[in-house]
């Protein structure tokens, strides 16, 4: 996180705000509700306290505008520059403009209004940017169904003002660090000649051309889809990614969700009603047989029949010893599963069936 | 590997407006063709891509040019 510099802060914890006027993209009442979470989200983790006036002078005064709206700091028309907020202060200080030329929305399409709203009253508060990208203190916009602030952003307010007086100390999520040797992983895929990885709301993924690993939000590319994935795998000649979180799973193709999903897994693969979710799941192009993790468990799934293989469940240690009890995540790459179990990954070689190589979970990540 | 395309007249265009709006870069109204490798931009471009997480280049490759047109804040990321 980052203190706007000379550290302004607002004196008093018991600020007033005003909304000026109001964005026609939306009904009042959820402007109204919008900004008052917004504001909520900053008190959750502050002593601040907010209170709505209706006229004259508030320390936070909100409004819609376009373009060059006389405080030297024009918008650009749709797109671009969304809004901007003025450090704590006098006058303007503390105040939040919204660009008038964007379409404010109150869901997954752009821009969300909530969203955008906590953000910018992070600088009325006296926060700049922040490098973490899962802080909504980032300066782009990203939107994943929630708004909630992350541990980066409640280190921020509380380095300002200190700690909310609430007896339970609010805590947020984390950004995966890529060499963190601690790193674990909820899913590994192939997907189109690439490898992504997937940790609570982030992917993860290398491209040989770019040395930095690339980590954002899965909802970058799929908005629809849950965070905190638990298996995933591809069926190359279908050019599919199948995602799992309980006892449900989603079809993409490329950056589209496909229709009709998610999908039950019992009644899709066969599984027993007893299965409520799967741990890792990997599919081999050649032979068009899945591999279904669950547990100390797997099944074998025929993706030409459309069927599990009898005989299945089988023990994992019977059949890939030394992976032991439980796996976290699988993928395939020329004729190795690699199997993830908290911070270790082991390369295990199919033909052999032995483990070749114990690595770090985040060795793919040049570290 | 891709040769990195040579940066469209507007792409120049695009990492001079990013880098007044966000990077605190003067703009004395020079001609942005003397500017585009000038010290300054190049400056302001590795300042940039340190914050993003980019690979710090000082030129504006495809990454930092994805990142300069995402929709953001309008609040600079470095004090004016």
């Amino acid at each position: 996180f980052a203190l706007t510099p000379g550290n302004p802060r607002w004196e008093q914890t018991h600020l007033t705000y005003r909304i000026e006027n109001y964005t026609p993209d939306l009904p009042r009442a959820d402007v109204d509700d919008a900004i008052e979470k917004a504001f909520r989200l900053w008190s959750n983790a502050s002593p601040l306290t907010f209170t709505k006036v209706f006229q004259g002078q508030a320390d936070i005064m909100i409004s819609f505008v376009r373009g060059d709206h006389q405080d030297n700091s024009p918008f650009d028309g749709p797109g671009g520059n969304l809004a901007h907020a003025f450090q704590p202060g006098p006058g303007i200080g503390g105040d939040t403009h919204f660009d008038e030329d964007e379409r404010w929305t109150n869901n997954l399409r752009n821009y969300n209004l909530y969203r955008v709203a906590a953000h910018e009253l992070g600088h009325s508060l006296g926060l700049s940017h922040s490098t973490d990208i899962g802080a909504l203190m980032y300066p782009t916009y990203a939107f994943s169904g929630e708004v909630e602030l992350a541990q980066d952003d409640i280190d921020g307010i509380q380095a300002i003002y200190g700690p909310s007086q609430n007896p339970i100390q609010p805590i947020g999520p984390q950004t995966p660090q890529v060499c963190d040797s601690k790193l674990t992983f909820d899913a590994v895929t192939t997907i189109r000649g690439e490898v992504m990885f997937f940790k609570d709301r982030f992917y993860m993924r290398t491209n040989p051309f770019y040395p930095e690993v690339e980590l954002n939000f899965i909802s970058v590319f799929w908005p629809q889809l849950p965070s905190g994935l638990e298996a995933a795998y591809e069926v190359v000649d279908r050019d599919e990614i199948r995602f799992f979180k309980g006892n449900k799973y989603w079809a993409v193709r490329g950056q589209d969700v496909l229709h009709g999903y998610p999908k039950d897994i019992s009644s899709s693969f066969g599984f027993p009603r007893t299965v409520k979710h799967v741990d890792a799941a990997v599919s081999e192009e050649e032979t068009g047989k899945t591999y279904f993790f669950v547990a100390n468990k797997y099944w074998r799934y025929d993706e030409n029949k459309q069927s599990m293989d009898t005989g299945y469940p089988k023990m994992i240690a019977h059949d890939f010893p030394g992976i032991g009890h439980k796996v976290d995540a699988v993928f395939k790459k020329d004729e190795f599963f690699y199997f993830f179990h908290g911070t270790r990954q082991y390369k295990f070689d199919l033909k052999t069936k032995r483990i070749l190589t114990l690595l770090k979970a985040n060795s793919w990540f040049n570290c | 590997f891709p040769a990195i395309p040579e940066p469209q007249e507007q792409d120049v265009e695009i990492v001079q407006k990013y880098l007044e709006n966000y990077y605190d870069l003067k703009n004395d109204g020079s001609q942005i063709e003397r500017k585009r490798n000038s010290g300054p931009v190049v400056e302001k471009l590795k300042q940039m891509q340190e914050f993003f997480g980019l690979k710090v280049t000082g030129t504006p490759d495809t990454e930092t040019l994805k990142v300069m047109k995402q929709p953001r804040c309008g609040v600079p990321d470095v004090a004016r």
